[in-house]
């Protein structure tokens, strides 16, 4: 998915 | 998670370890930037709001209850304990000009226009520029202290390896974080100057010191 947020980083 | 991003994570922790080592052990918080380091709580608190809503891992939930705590923790000793020490007149980078456009940044690229959306996008920008002041106080002082170079070096090699991440992430997931990835790279960018000088000096035993 392109533009998806990575929420799983810091 | 992959090698690099937990080798990030890890270096980010360490980098935190070696700041709190440098001002108990000198007992002296000379040499950091109060501003810098109130920029990082401020990255924190707007980024981790997600902590009271959304469950990701344990690894992610103690992590981000290590950097929200030791980051005021850590303006507690600045602020309160090693007053003294801290010099405001040699930090003087104008917050502002890093502040403003962050929120304008924020307004313009985001995910979703939620308020938790905004504030995680406005914290990864400023993320980015949190340094600055910090790199600002150091141009200025023209030296460091070896403990706050390895601190710095620590910070800077935690983005640095969130870049392999996002290109591992890419590959093995199809996942692209453009904002993310944009401010990312400006963070590390920033860096440069001052690994060309911890890695030419300081890791050759030498003082670190800028040319006047």
């Amino acid at each position: 998915s392109q533009g998806a947020h990575s929420k799983d980083e810091l | 998670m992959n090698i690099f991003r937990l080798l990030g994570d890890l270096s980010h922790l360490a980098s935190i370890l070696i700041l709190l080592q440098k001002i108990q052990s000198t007992r002296s918080c000379r040499g950091i930037s109060f501003k810098t380091q109130a920029l990082y709580a401020t990255v924190f608190i707007t980024r981790y709001l997600d902590l009271f809503y959304d469950w990701v891992s344990l690894y992610n939930f103690v992590m981000k209850i290590f950097f929200i705590a030791s980051s005021c923790y850590v303006l507690y000793l600045m602020k309160y304990k090693y007053r003294p020490t801290h010099d405001p007149s040699i930090d003087t980078f104008r917050v502002e000009y890093l502040l403003g456009p962050c929120a304008v940044l924020a307004l313009l690229f985001h995910y979703r226009f939620t308020l938790p959306e905004l504030l995680w996008s406005f914290s990864i920008f400023l993320e980015s520029v949190a340094i600055l002041p910090q790199l600002f106080m150091l141009q200025r002082t023209g030296e460091a202290e070896t403990i706050t170079t390895h601190y710095l070096a620590a910070l800077g090699a935690y983005r640095a390896l969130y870049i392999p991440n996002w290109i591992y992430r890419w590959f093995t997931e199809d996942m692209v974080d453009p904002i993310a990835v944009t401010a990312g790279i400006v963070q590390t960018a920033l860096y440069l100057d001052f690994f060309y000088v911890y890695f030419t000096k300081v890791l050759q035993g030498q003082k670190f010191e800028l040319p006047a």
